[in-house]
């Protein structure tokens, strides 16, 4: 499963 | 941040001012789906949440702020003010095929089954088909008008500029998300159809005649 990172696309 | 994504935030944005450009000065909302950009007011809330939350930079809040103020204008200037001149009888996609789907399949695949995840995966998903019932409008007119053609081209080059920022991110980060990579195609294929029109048509200075 991917991590959830940090989202820092708009 | 790269060359890709920048541009390809700066197309969105352009997209967003010609719209509401478009109809504040023509005080007119004639030629455009007010479902799709209730899909895209939708799709803003269910993304920007953590807006709130987690603070990345100036300019991802600053952008955050502007898309999510933007598209709410946009759909009161539709559906109130210039209520009018909207075009209810070709104005017709079931948004309801569009944004159940996204809901299932945000509920099925998704990186983590999270209230915020989820939220985020939905949002996806829904904008990648988002743009389904303005091509849908503009297919039932046959034509567009040429702001709004450098609108969708506008907007449409956004996702396909992205899709070059997720190969440099993978080429120099090793870093990518499939469920975004994948979405990300499906918008830009939709708008295939329509790019070919507008490079074919616009550009020569002609309009938008789909063929009937």
């Amino acid at each position: 499963k991917k991590e959830a990172q940090v989202k820092d696309e708009l | 941040m790269n060359i890709f994504r920048l541009t390809g935030d700066l197309a969105h944005l352009l997209a967003i001012i010609i719209l509401l450009l478009k109809i504040w000065k023509t005080r007119s909302c004639a030629g455009i789906s007010g479902k799709s950009q209730i899909l895209f007011a939708i799709v803003y809330t269910t993304r920007y949440l953590d807006l709130v939350t987690t603070y990345v930079s100036a300019y991802n809040t600053l952008m955050k702020i502007f898309f999510l103020g933007s598209s709410f204008a946009t759909v009161y200037l539709i559906y109130v003010k210039f209520k009018a001149t909207y075009d209810h009888n070709h104005d017709t996609f079931r948004i309801e095929f569009l944004i159940l789907p996204a809901v299932i399949l945000a509920l099925l695949i998704n990186h983590a089954f999270t209230p915020l995840e989820i939220l985020w995966t939905f949002s996806i998903y829904l904008e990648s088909v988002a743009i389904l019932p303005q091509l849908f409008m503009v297919s039932k007119t046959g034509e567009a008008e040429s702001i709004t053609s450098h609108y969708l081209f506008a907007l449409g080059s956004y996702r396909g500029l992205y899709i070059l920022n997720w190969i440099y991110r993978y080429a120099m980060e090793s870093h990518y998300d499939l469920i975004a990579i994948v979405a990300g195609i499906v918008q830009t294929v939709l708008y295939c159809d329509f790019f070919y029109l507008y490079i074919t048509k616009v550009l020569k200075g002609k309009k938008l005649q789909l063929p009937a």
